[in-house]
């Protein structure tokens, strides 16, 4: 993950993301200054005195809070329009990672968010494969092709390129399959597919928050899967990652254990080696609250 | 930052130019993606290239140095690579060893094998996408077919890779196939360096069924369950897979752990085919001659 | 990867969906394999 462009370009500190959209909102203000000064030296003395004074007031470039409020606004459109055609999950959720990282490059005074809504949605369906001709896509949402096609070179340009995305789903249904080894005959299935679908929504919702920016795809799922069932997800954790002498293992746990091992063996799958070092309990916990947060 | 001196190639898609990257002199290669032609904006091989190679950092695979705009065309600056294994195989005049066959396998096996956990399945690996840097290190190029390991339920073309290379699943028409067609495509690779002549040349997609299943013989439910319901299995011709003696003839210079090699590689069931990690760890590796210093390599 | 962080314990996983897909003929043909879409999906969760 750590080399993926999405850990390298698109993971931040939420102080560095707010940063980055001061820097680009107020680059866009100083370009906006600049052409509403040049409107009123060319225009001086054709304005009138109501003119000049409804520029003056009317006419004010929009604050960064501003901003990331229209983007949320427009960010919830293209996860409704992609989701209303029908697009897969992963599809979506690319649609409005792309729509909602061209805005952290981009400000909403130099490209209104109305004409980028389609051209995210089309770039996110050819580049997971979900092939649609610009035609056809064009029919479907009632859109023009000229008006698609004309930002894909700036929407790539401001995604860096980086267009593989990693989203919280197949870590849901990875952690599906892990909490059945783990915590074998004491979760009930239908129970857990509830749980799933359950938690597929979450993430999906999660997507339109900066939970995204700051914490890893993973790491969004265990939050969601918490908010879901958090004294099934803390058992999970514990029994995955604290580290075996500070848990007290009942007599059951023990017997759980040789079953799963002889199960294991039958299975000659390889040994699970724990890298207690790698992974934190404690760290990952407060992360996951954290982020649960955040979600929230 | 860069200069395009030279054109060396012209694809569908795509110009070729060779280049120097100015701050540093190193020389590179740039592929300028044509633009104007397509319809669909950009072009779906150009947008695989560069979500992939984006993605991907591994000494046996082609580097991505940069990638910028310039008067509305897209250009992926890539390392400078100047020739490939078609090349080397094609002129007759390069002698070649046993060990030099191991050490190109190796690099080629580490490559693909760092796509493959990375689930990405390349879907165009021949000779001419093996391409061969200054110092010998053989580099897995062209991601134009490139894709992610789909969700499980998702139907993916069949209509990949070249048709010398193409796996049977393939040529059967599956849509649910693994990164099993990856290391088909290698087996055949191997062959072919061992022989110097392409292994499987059939002229057409029906043709390259005749010839895959005349060389290794046709499969049957039994060692590949399910396989009879593919539609095109019905026309085929009945062949009995080679005798060990027949491979044996065949590729004279192989040893017994090459030819085992080569033939999980080129196992029908894609399910029992070998994965990278398995070619990477098979006694082929281990026997001598080991494999050459790629640097040594003339 | 020489520390996965989880054990592939096919025999303990209860997932309707992909039983049924590997059940199917044109899946079983094509090569479909259950472990490969074990050990993406659990890579992608502890990566």
């Amino acid at each position: 993950y750590r080399h993926s462009s999405q850990y390298r370009f698109w993971s931040f500190t939420p102080e560095q993301l707010e940063q980055k959209r001061i820097d680009t909102n107020a680059q866009a203000v100083v370009s906006v200054e600049e052409r509403l000064s040049a409107f009123r030296d060319e225009n001086n003395a054709d304005l009138t005195e109501e003119e000049v004074k409804t520029l003056l007031e009317k006419a004010v470039p929009v604050t960064m809070e501003e901003e990331v409020k229209l983007v949320n606004f427009y960010a919830k459109k293209v996860q409704g329009i992609a989701q209303h055609m029908n697009l897969p999950t992963e599809v979506v959720a690319t649609s409005l990672t792309f729509f909602r990282r061209f805005y952290l490059e981009n400000s909403v005074m130099d490209i209104d968010p109305k004409t980028i809504v389609h051209t995210t949605i089309f770039l996110a369906c050819k580049s997971e494969n979900y092939f649609i001709s610009v035609d056809s896509f064009a029919k479907k949402t009632k859109s023009v092709r000229e008006a698609i096609l004309k930002h894909e070179f700036k929407l790539l340009e401001s995604l860096k390129f980086s267009l593989l995305n990693h989203h919280p789903y197949r870590p849901l249904h990875g952690f599906f399959l892990d909490i059945q080894n783990l915590l074998t005959g004491k979760v009930d299935i239908k129970y857990m597919g509830q749980i799933y679908e359950n938690c597929k929504k979450r993430i999906t919702e999660a997507l339109l928050t900066d939970a995204i920016y700051f914490y890893t795809p993973p790491q969004i799922t265990l939050a969601a899967l918490l908010l879901e069932d958090e004294a099934l997800t803390l058992k999970y954790l514990e029994t995955k990652f604290k580290p075996k002498e500070e848990e007290a293992e009942t007599e059951t746990e023990v017997d759980e254990k040789k079953k799963n091992k002889k199960v294991e063996d039958k299975d000659n799958s390889p040994k699970e080696d724990k890298p207690e070092s790698s992974i934190n309990y404690d760290v990952l916990l407060s992360l996951i609250l954290a982020c649960k947060e955040k979600i929230i | 930052e860069y200069t395009k001196e030279k054109k060396v190639g012209e694809g569908t898609y795509a110009v070729v130019y060779l280049g120097t990257k100015q701050s540093t002199g190193r020389k590179i290669a740039i592929k300028e993606i044509k633009t104007s032609e397509f319809k669909d904006g950009l072009d779906m091989s150009a947008i695989r290239e560069v979500k992939y190679l984006q993605e991907i950092q591994h000494v046996n695979v082609i580097e991505l140095v940069d990638i910028f705009m310039a008067y509305d065309n897209l250009n992926l600056v890539l390392e400078f690579l100047p020739t490939d294994l078609e090349v080397i195989i094609k002129d007759k005049n390069i002698l070649f060893t046993p060990a030099d066959i191991k050490s190109w396998m190796l690099m080629t096996l580490r490559g693909v094998y760092h796509c493959h956990r990375n689930f990405i399945m390349h879907r165009d690996l021949k000779p001419n996408n093996l391409l061969l840097s200054p110092d010998g290190q053989i580099k897995v190029a062209d991601f134009g077919l490139a894709r992610a390991v789909p969700s499980p339920h998702e139907s993916l073309t069949s209509n990949v890779v070249t048709r010398w290379y193409r796996a049977p699943e393939l040529l059967f028409g599956a849509n649910h196939y693994t990164s099993a067609i990856d290391i088909w495509s290698v087996g055949i690779i191997f062959a072919e360096l061992m022989l110097r002549i392409p292994y499987l040349p059939g002229q057409n997609d029906l043709e390259q069924m005749d010839v895959t299943f005349r060389a290794l013989g046709t499969p049957t439910d039994r060692d590949w369950p399910e396989v009879s319901t593919f539609s095109l299995y019905n026309k085929l011709q009945i062949y009995p897979p080679p005798s060990r003696d027949e491979l044996r003839k065949r590729f004279i210079a192989a040893s017994e752990n090459a030819l085992n090699f080569m033939c999980n590689m080129l196992t029908m069931n894609p399910v029992k085919r070998w994965t990278a990690a398995q070619c990477l760890e098979s006694e082929y590796f281990k026997e001598i001659p080991p494999p050459s210093d790629p640097s040594s390599i003339k | 990867d020489l520390s996965k962080r989880y054990t592939l314990a096919e025999s303990l996983y209860s997932d309707p969906f992909i039983k049924d897909l590997q059940n199917r003929k044109e899946y079983i043909a094509s090569g479909f394999r259950t472990d490969f879409v074990y050990d993406r999906v659990l890579t992608e969760a502890f990566m």
